[in-house]
């Protein structure tokens, strides 16, 4: 059935979940967010709590949790020596008949300020990261995310089909960014960007430059190191 | 090398511009460089033409790649650079209308700057912005915050896109290089790209140049 505007009607409770509640998704969240990482390298999950909205069959639970990274040894990993440090995160997971979905993930050490990137918009959709091809239904699900990056980037298509063929990359691009964000080791976030509808090979072919790794070009002399100066 | 750096805010940099359909972001990295050693030297921030290598840099292949090391032959051949607002940009090729008498800046030479990262930082905090290449993985979805791909991922042997180094610094006690990009200032953060710095991370340490003001 289609998505409504507002799936989570304004029953909106306090964040008095109880640790049974929390269990799950708290894990599920935990799990996504060590999400490739070998044994020893996971972070642990410190304090969390949480608040869930219902509609339906489904649940969407707001957590924000604290979690503890291991210190990083290697230097091959991390060439500035790291100490165990502890991240607060905030995940938005979807539950529903027993399945759960991450919606969104936005975490950074606590003594950051990096506040300003809290309205990030959706960025998670890790549970679906070896799932090839779409899961059934999944592009109709990203209807109103799809919706509202063509109002933000202005975006039209020349027929139905076009736009429909877009809504399938743009889904598949969701679950590449996914996997981009997994597999990354900073803080950098993934998801909607002006792009989002482009297949791999088009944003290649449009906007990146082959002649860097094909070709040599001019040699140049090498420039004198600040220290000969 | 100074701690941190950052070239924005010394008036060295230009806005944010926005290549379009069209893969001259070698082009892009180059004139940003130009612009930033204009203004170390000569105390005056132009924006500079793209369009002008695109139509006239023979060697390179416009909106199909290029590379900064020819950009800089071909700025020197020339006898200059226009000025964005004298040969504006159009995001495709056109036959060459430069005019020296309309060229506002000028190079004299080239130079290749050192693999290493700490030389690197201490080269762009004394002399400026840099050009760089770098593997792009990653950056068709990428909203903010400091990259750090997995490196077989973003192998440094796979460079795609030519970029500008403006500044570097510390977010959290994790380094990054601060890299104006060329996809608009809606892309990004605000057309910005931070890349962890120290690690070579996306080949960033492997195709930095810069050109010489005398």
């Amino acid at each position: 059935s289609p998505v409504p505007a507002k799936p989570w009607a304004d029953d909106e409770q306090a964040w008095n979940l109880s640790s049974q509640e929390l269990l799950a998704p708290a894990r599920f969240a935990l799990d996504m967010y060590n999400y490739g990482r070998a044994a020893g390298t996971r972070a642990v999950l410190g304090a969390v709590r949480g608040r869930v909205r219902r509609a339906g069959q489904g649940s969407l639970f707001s957590l924000e949790a604290t979690l503890e990274e291991p210190p990083c040894n290697d230097p091959l990993v991390c060439p500035l020596p790291e100490t165990k440090k502890t991240v607060l995160c905030s995940f938005e997971v979807l539950e529903e008949l027993k399945e759960h979905l991450l919606l969104r993930r936005d975490c950074s050490p606590v003594n950051a300020k990096v506040t300003e990137f809290r309205n990030a918009t959706f960025s998670s959709f890790l549970p679906l990261l070896d799932k090839d091809p779409l899961p059934q239904d999944f592009s109709v699900k990203m209807a109103p995310l799809f919706k509202d990056f063509m109002t933000t980037y202005n975006r039209t298509y020349e027929s139905r089909e076009e736009a429909q063929w877009r809504l399938t990359v743009f889904a598949r691009n969701m679950i590449r960014a996914q996997k981009i964000q997994a597999l990354d080791r900073g803080t950098a976030q993934y998801g909607i960007t002006k792009f989002s509808d482009l297949t791999e090979e088009e944003f290649h072919t449009i906007y990146l430059n082959p002649l860097l790794q094909k070709e040599s070009g001019r040699k140049m002399s090498p420039a004198k190191s600040i220290n000969d100066l | 090398a100074p701690p941190e750096w950052d070239w924005r805010k010394k008036g060295a940099v230009t806005e944010v511009k926005n290549q379009g359909m069209c893969g001259s972001c070698w082009a892009f990295s180059v004139t940003g460089n130009v612009e930033g050693q204009w203004f170390l030297n000569r105390g005056t921030l132009l924006s500079l033409s793209e369009q002008e290598l695109l139509d006239c840099d023979k060697v390179d292949k416009a909106c199909l790649g290029g590379l900064p090391s020819n950009a800089y032959a071909a700025i020197k051949n020339l006898g200059g650079l226009e000025t964005e607002d004298d040969y504006g940009y159009q995001g495709h090729v056109q036959t060459c209308n430069f005019s020296a008498q309309m060229a506002k800046v000028y190079i004299n030479d080239s130079v290749e700057l050192s693999r290493n990262e700490n030389k690197i930082a201490a080269w762009l905090a004394q002399k400026g912005p840099i050009s760089v290449a770098i593997n792009a993985f990653g950056m068709q979805f990428y909203r903010h915050g400091i990259a750090h791909p997995f490196r077989p991922l973003c192998s440094p042997w796979f460079i795609d896109h030519a970029v500008l180094l403006v500044g570097y610094g510390n977010r959290s006690n994790i380094p990054y290089w601060a890299i104006k990009n060329s996809w608009g200032s809606d892309w990004g953060e605000e057309g910005y790209y931070y890349l962890y710095r120290g690690s070579g991370a996306c080949g960033v340490n492997t195709m930095a140049s810069s050109a010489v003001v005398n």
